[in-house]
């Protein structure tokens, strides 16, 4: 028996709609310490990684572990008849799963449908992501990067990323001109959402597509705060991070034949 | 000319 229970039904909503541009179907791998999942978008130059640890629903219960095969776009329908305040519980039978049963239930506990969504099998590849040491990590707010993807887009379909120890700039070149923006560390104590901070290993600059870019800021309502990790030769990490857990997508760079 | 490779050529 899987069931999970997420006061924050909203939540979901917000996950779901970070996830379903990018990636048509996924396996929700379920487990004792909570809900996965792992997708890369039809191209396989990026991927997204999706954790929600047990603790953040309550209750959450799985007695052995198993995967959810789930068109998003038929699970975005459903999650459309939830309201924002709702609470969301998901159920399934986890020795023949055959279909995801959602369960929302509005504050005052009146109002509660039912909704049974049809599962599929899903063959799909799953990658062990190494540990990786970075050489610049960086943390901003993240509508700053949102405004900055969706601005340089106007000028080309690509952007450089260059980080260094004082500033991150992102620079756009295309055929109706050029932009860039710098943005330098800041420490807000009193407001840590709007801070900057670069930590720094090496100089890096890389290439990256700003379609994909943008895709991934739909994750953020998620978090005020974005992570960027760049190494040279390594897929771009972007991270959100949640109380419940984090959504990580990367972007294999463009380089040079 | 730029390319992309494939998120399994870092991660495999």
């Amino acid at each position: 028996m899987f069931e999970a229970r997420l006061t924050q039904g909203a939540l979901l909503k917000r996950l779901l709609d970070s996830v379903k541009e990018l990636v048509t179907d996924a396996n929700f791998d379920c487990s004792e310490t909570g809900i996965s999942l792992q997708a890369m978008d039809n191209s396989h130059v990026a991927l997204v990684s999706l954790s929600l640890r047990a603790e953040g629903f309550n209750p959450y219960r799985c007695d052995r572990g198993f995967s959810l095969g789930v068109n998003l776009n038929s699970l975005n329908k459903i999650m459309k008849c939830a309201g924002n305040e709702d609470v969301i519980t998901l159920k399934a039978d986890d020795s023949s799963a055959d279909s995801l049963c959602l369960l929302f239930e509005n504050s005052s506990n009146e109002r509660v449908s039912e909704y049974e969504l049809k599962l599929m099998d899903i063959d799909q590849e799953h990658l062990s992501i190494p540990e990786t040491d970075y050489d610049a990590t960086v943390m901003m707010p993240s509508a700053e990067f949102q405004r900055i993807c969706r601005d340089l887009m106007v000028v080309s379909e690509s952007v450089t990323i260059d980080v260094s120890k004082d500033e991150i700039k992102f620079t756009a070149e295309g055929e109706l001109g050029t932009g860039n923006v710098k943005l330098k560390p800041t420490s807000t104590i009193d407001k840590p959402e709007e801070s900057i901070t670069i930590e720094l290993g090496q100089t890096v600059s890389l290439q990256f597509s700003l379609k994909y870019l943008s895709n991934f800021t739909r994750g953020t309502p998620l978090s005020d705060q974005v992570m960027l990790c760049l190494s040279d030769n390594m897929p771009l990490l972007v991270e959100y991070k949640m109380d419940i857990g984090y959504i990580r997508y990367y972007l294999a760079p463009k380089v040079g034949d | 000319k730029l390319k992309q490779k494939t998120i399994a050529e870092y991660f495999s």
